[in-house]
């Protein structure tokens, strides 16, 4: 995992960094103090070298405390982990923020559309029922209508009869 | 140039959802 | 040419490089401190040694000797830590996408399939107004004919009533009761005209 290597190289740095600052190089470097204090220079380095080491430690426990790097080593090794059957690059930002808030947007918009698909199938269906009624209604209008007609024809046909029985009584 | 990185990682993470939402509401606001 | 990162700096929330940066001069300044913490306890105890011969200027040539062989190490060193942590743990793999940019691996969408869609939405709206103002004219016009049918319905009970007055008083089928009433008065017509005659 990420905070393995992590850890394993700051290890490995520190560790070269000891080897390098040996105390053999110290005392090479410190020569005229050591031929006077020997033992006590040997303590010095030893303490530097604790110190140094401790004050390194400290400071990237410090900086793993800051930037959450234990907790996004581990999201991260879990997002490279899901990705490990992929082969092709991924897609990275454009640099035209235009472009790139696009997708962000496509999910809302399908979803929107399969919305206004399902509200306009449901109003179809729904006027086609009312137009059903509404054709139904004219039908039933015209036949209203059309009785009336009748009827008003049947009176008038009567009204001629009866202009003729006055006519009859008139003579 | 550093912080101008992160200024503009930060609004690639962030943005989009803060540009949907308002989307959302000017297509709400349009629908009713 | 710098490799900004920003990708990683998108995951992690500051720049790979910036992290190598502040470890680098904290371990720095980690270093020269402790060099001089080392040459003040070697300075604090010559000053205790009576005619010691050993100068300050002498253990500072000391330290700044060793500090440079430790610092040139120290580069070389964090220079290849850093080269390590910048490849394999401030990394994000090129076929690693972040999930907040799973959007784009779901979606890709052109800008004219983009438009396209936007264009559906603007139709399928229009559509949908379209249907409900059908809706309220189909509405209204079921109104206007409930109206129409009541008052075609009471012409036709009009009818029914009368009708149903003749038959109340005997006259069954109004037509034909008419025209039994013109037959007959006819009959009498003829009748009278032949008793007219008949009495000339």
């Amino acid at each position: 995992s990420r905070a393995q290597v992590f850890a394993t190289v700051v290890d490995t740095f520190l560790e070269k960094l000891v080897a390098a600052g040996s105390y053999q190089r110290f005392v090479n470097s410190y020569r005229c103090f050591y031929k006077l204090q020997p033992q006590l220079t040997r303590s010095i380095y030893d303490q530097f070298i604790s110190q140094l080491q401790a004050s390194i430690k400290e400071e990237i426990q410090e900086v793993k405390n800051e930037g959450n790097l234990e907790g996004l080593f581990s999201s991260l090794d879990k997002i490279v982990e899901e990705a490990k059957d992929r082969e092709e690059p991924a897609w990275r930002p454009s640099g035209i923020p235009e472009d790139d808030v696009r997708s962000a947007m496509v999910p809302y918009l399908l979803k929107h559309r399969s919305h206004l698909r399902r509200v306009l199938r449901e109003k179809e269906e729904q006027n086609r029922k009312v137009a059903e009624s509404v054709l139904m209604g004219r039908d039933r209008i015209a036949e209203l209508e059309r009785l009336i007609q009748a009827r008003q024809q049947a009176w008038q046909a009567i009204n001629k009869e009866q202009r003729e029985l006055i006519m009859t009584f008139q003579e | 140039f550093d912080e101008l990185i992160v200024e503009t990682a930060t609004r690639r993470k962030q943005w989009p959802k803060k540009i949907l939402v308002h989307a959302i509401q000017t297509m709400k606001a349009e629908q009713e | 040419s710098v490799d900004p990162m920003a990708y990683e700096t998108q995951f992690f929330g500051f720049t790979p490089q910036t992290c190598m940066l502040r470890v680098y001069i904290a371990f720095q300044d980690y270093l020269f401190e402790m060099m001089l913490v080392v040459e003040g306890v070697m300075l604090k105890k010559l000053d205790g040694i009576p005619g010691c011969k050993v100068s300050p200027s002498q253990i500072r040539k000391c330290t700044e000797k060793f500090l440079l062989f430790m610092k040139e190490h120290f580069d070389r060193l964090f220079a290849k830590m850093e080269e390590v942590l910048l490849q394999l743990v401030l990394n994000i793999p090129k076929n690693v996408l972040l999930p907040e940019d799973r959007v784009h691996e779901q979606y890709p969408y052109s800008k004219e399939e983009f438009q396209a869609l936007q264009d559906e939405l603007q139709q399928l709206q229009q559509q949908c107004r379209a249907e409900v103002a059908a809706e309220q004219a189909l509405r209204a016009e079921l109104e206007e004919q409930k109206v129409v049918k009541a008052e075609l319905e009471k012409i036709l009970q009009c009818f029914d009533g009368l009708e149903s007055i003749c038959r109340e008083h005997g006259a069954g089928n109004f037509k034909e009761s008419f025209a039994l009433l013109t037959q007959n008065s006819k009959k009498l017509q003829d009748v009278l005209k032949d008793i007219e005659k008949k009495s000339q």
